[in-house]
């Protein structure tokens, strides 16, 4: 099985 | 004062429809650079990044940076009352609250002026990261449409595997699974059809494709499409609007539970 991963792990606020 | 007169408004008409559904509003950040947008979609899974450059338009004008913080949907619904080959200047007083938007047709024997009231956003501006990718595939973008459209009948996910027999998408559901093998071609008799892959090491990376589809609404903004991938990392799909600008999407991978 998957889960969806986020993108808040991956792009962080500039 | 923000002045933007856009030849092609038919650029900013599909750029709108290509985007809405993602995400519902956001703020169009107006500088030097051009006109842009970042925004994610409220489940935080993609992300829309968009510019059109100043050349873009004509003229551009934008004494100060600005942010107007839009609704994506009443732009859209705006932007319906524009015709396909109407001329579209976007206009904002320094501390307007207001967008107005001037629709011309090309002899100018028509003129319509709308305005669109702007919205309070609190949106964080997220830095990307320089990737260097393990694969890039650059395709016809209504190839990668019909992909996403065929293989979304099967299932919610969609795996795309890169390896030197190519690139495999593949969906697996409850009625069975499906697969689709792409190859590098160049030897095509319209050039936005090749295919060419440029593969620095193979990967395999799972999405859910309902986000790919939304992304391939962009199709009738550019037919060709690049898709970046490296294991762990988000996909790139960009689409180059003309030498104007870009609209680029980022998606997180499904990961294994």
């Amino acid at each position: 099985a998957s889960t969806q991963g986020r993108l808040d792990s991956f792009f962080k606020p500039s | 004062m923000f002045e933007a007169r856009l030849n092609q408004g038919a650029v900013l008409k599909k750029l709108v429809d290509a985007v809405r559904d993602i995400v519902s509003e956001g703020n169009f950040d107006c500088n030097e650079n051009g006109l842009a947008l970042q925004a994610m979609d409220s489940a935080h899974v993609a992300l829309v990044a968009m510019l059109l450059r100043p050349d873009a338009f004509e003229p551009y004008r934008c004494d100060r940076n600005m942010s107007l913080g839009i609704s994506l949907k009443s732009l859209g619904t705006i932007l319906r009352c524009a015709s396909n080959d109407d001329i579209i200047t976007l206009r904002a007083e320094d501390t307007a609250d207001q967008l107005a938007l001037t629709f011309e047709s090309p002899q100018s024997d028509k003129v319509s002026e709308y305005v669109l009231n702007l919205m309070d956003i609190d949106s964080e501006h997220l830095g990307i990261p320089d990737t260097s990718y393990d694969t890039v595939i650059h395709m016809s973008s209504a190839e990668f449409q019909r992909i996403c459209r065929d293989l979304q009948q099967l299932s919610d996910s969609v795996t795309i595997d890169a390896s030197k027999e190519g690139i495999k998408f593949t969906a697996t559901g409850q009625l069975g699974s499906g697969q689709v093998m792409l190859r590098q071609n160049m030897n095509v008799d319209r050039e936005e059809d090749a295919t060419v892959i440029e593969m620095q090491q193979p990967v395999q990376l799972t999405f859910a494709v309902k986000y790919l589809s939304m992304f391939a609404k962009t199709t009738p903004l550019c037919n060709r499409v690049t898709l970046c991938l490296s294991k762990d990392v988000p996909l790139l799909l960009e689409y180059k609007i003309d030498e104007i600008g870009y609209i680029r999407y980022y998606l997180a991978p499904k990961v294994d539970s």
